[in-house]
């Protein structure tokens, strides 16, 4: 099992850095593999010895490590709040290129990108369609357009909700207007 | 293999039958803040078997049925029904498509069909790891939860990878 | 200091219903004294008695209900992620309405709301601008168009912020772009 | 009254002195993803005296300040200042303004100023209790935590209402 972790690790850790190189142009992205919090060996008499770094409780975990462009290497929680998303989204498509999910549902993962960064997510979705199915919840104009079926969710003053479908061929995308789904 | 229909009827805040046909590609949903975006994420949660509250947004297992409105009593009866296309053969078994579907009527218990037939839950899970649907894989990222995969511990984004493996 | 509570709360209700219709129109917004979880008086040998409802071990606690239109009465963990943040709004204008403090800082309040509910929030915001100043950070568009002042925050491939201010007078408002502050 | 200048320096992101000046009404800040407006309202939380690491999205009071960066090193010091206009005299002492300031030196404590002259964080708070800001009137909601005020339990809003008494 370990063998074959090892090989999809590495396969994840060449992906994220290539996912990064699209989100965070000129930054850089990496995993690392980071040894368990040592288990602290306490001896009989409950006297804790000197903690033996490599052989702690379980395997080791995986730390991500993203810095923006001109910016040092940054802690996870140091990173602005779109920086965040953006991160979170490298990871997810890391995976999903080793492991594709017959579909993935991202409910505004959006929300907190400014223009230029809805349109780096737009372009990594728009160059893994192959891989796999996405359906996207949002309310950024952006990525409406960027849809092949757009679906509008409706609810009448009786707290029913329903739902139309519209295609949108791909010439006409420029002119949609969302209120009129 | 992708998701090619997902029905809800009597799920949250679609007292009325809705279906919801996708193609392969990239599909949008839009509407209104309240209008039930989210509840369409929740509904696919919740056909995949899941019984986390955070994850559906519910704090009993009964707050999935329509619970009324001004205008309409509410519902007795939640039934989800997600139909995966299976033209790949991923599935096995060379049924062209494959169907989960979760069901609860007020009061009694949960049932779980695949295909229309009633299984364990169980059953729901492991049909789901081999469709490439296991938990750990993050198909669906709630809203405002994108950060969660980055929060998690060390150990539990080793798992995220061995679920890959 | 019951009174002075008692006669702030009636405020911060009224309030709180004033502004509920703003944000959501044709829906209902009240405020509730709740008893605090009953103490359960345990008797000397440690058996409980029948929890006395009236006497918790406080004060009683203040809960929030809103049912935007044509809904039921809803928890609050019921509503979706933009009524949530709609009626958090609505709760902190409700207590400013009562008791302004100089200035509010509203980090990206707005980032899950849609284009109709941008425009409540806006026009509360507006119609309250007298009571105290608002600092807003936002990257909705038609947030910038409101500013009285725009600031923007920048920064070079060097990891460092500056900021750039520009008077936004209020006629020229609808010319603004914001790539070019 | 109202919040007149707030000037950082080297106070996160902040490596050069900035000085931004407001006025009454409506004032918006905008800027690209990770380019400093959130570091705007930690550095106004900071001089209000805040200690914690939630509101200041920090692990050790050292990370505000200046952690360097490709071309720049690490700064030692960081000093926040927020200066409130008090014409209308709500802060008493007939000055027509007040600046409330804060220090902090690599290794070395931190240092609270009002009107310039050293105090504790005591009189800072009592001050800004005075001026309307205490702590409980969440006049600093940060991103992402909106909803805080709805989720937190029913005693701590009659806080809130307390506090506005
Ligand atoms: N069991 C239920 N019965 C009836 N209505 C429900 C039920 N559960 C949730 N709702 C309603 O569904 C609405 C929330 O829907 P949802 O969270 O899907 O909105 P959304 O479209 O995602 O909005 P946003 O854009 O703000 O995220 C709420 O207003 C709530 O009242
Ligand atoms: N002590 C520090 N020293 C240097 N840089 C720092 C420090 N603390 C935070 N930063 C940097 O500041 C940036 C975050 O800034 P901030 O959170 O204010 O962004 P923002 O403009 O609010 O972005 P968003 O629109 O994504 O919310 C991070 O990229 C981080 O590296
Ligand atoms: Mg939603
Ligand atoms: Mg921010």
């Amino acid at each position: 099992i370990t063998e074959r972790f090892d090989a999809t690790f590495v396969e994840v850790e060449r992906n994220f850095a290539q996912v990064i190189d699209t989100l965070f142009p000129g930054g850089r992205g990496r995993l690392r593999l980071v040894e368990p919090p040592a288990a602290v060996l306490v001896d009989d008499d409950g006297v804790a010895d000197e903690p033996t770094p490599a052989i702690g409780p379980g395997e080791p975990g995986v730390e991500l490590e993203v810095s923006p462009a001109g910016k040092q290497i940054t802690r996870l929680a140091m990173l602005s709040g779109g920086e965040k998303a953006l991160a979170a989204i490298a990871f997810l498509f890391a995976i999903m290129l080793a492991r594709p999910c017959p579909f993935y549902v991202l409910d505004e993962v959006d929300a907190a990108l400014d223009d230029t960064n809805v349109e780096r997510f737009l372009s990594l979705v728009d160059r893994y369609r192959e891989h796999a199915q996405f359906i996207v919840i949002t309310h950024q104009k952006r990525t409406m357009e960027a849809a092949d079926v757009l679906y509008g969710v409706t609810m009448a003053n009786d707290g029913i909700s329903k739902v139309v479908s519209r295609r949108l061929p791909r010439d006409r995308r420029e002119a949609f207007d969302p209120a009129v789904v | 293999m992708h998701l090619k229909t997902l029905r809800l009827r009597g799920f949250k805040s679609f007292a009325e039958p809705v279906e919801l046909h996708f193609e392969p590609g990239v599909s949008v949903i839009v509407g209104p803040n309240g209008s039930g975006k989210s509840n369409v994420a929740d509904g696919l949660q919740w056909a995949m078997a899941s019984l986390s509250p955070t994850e559906l947004r519910t704090q009993v297992a009964a707050d999935v049925l329509f619970g009324g409105s001004v205008r309409r009593q509410a519902s007795g009866f939640a039934e989800v029904e997600m139909v995966l296309d299976n033209e790949d053969g991923r599935f096995g078994s060379g049924r062209p498509e494959v169907s989960v579907m979760r069901r609860l009527r007020r009061d009694a218990d949960t049932e779980y069909l695949l295909n229309r037939v009633p299984v364990r839950r169980l059953d729901v899970q492991e049909a789901l790891a081999d469709a490439g649907l296991g938990r750990e894989l993050h198909a669906i990222v709630s809203q405002g939860r994108v950060d969660e995969i980055l929060l998690s511990r060390p150990d539990d984004r080793r798992g995220f990878i061995e679920e890959a493996a």
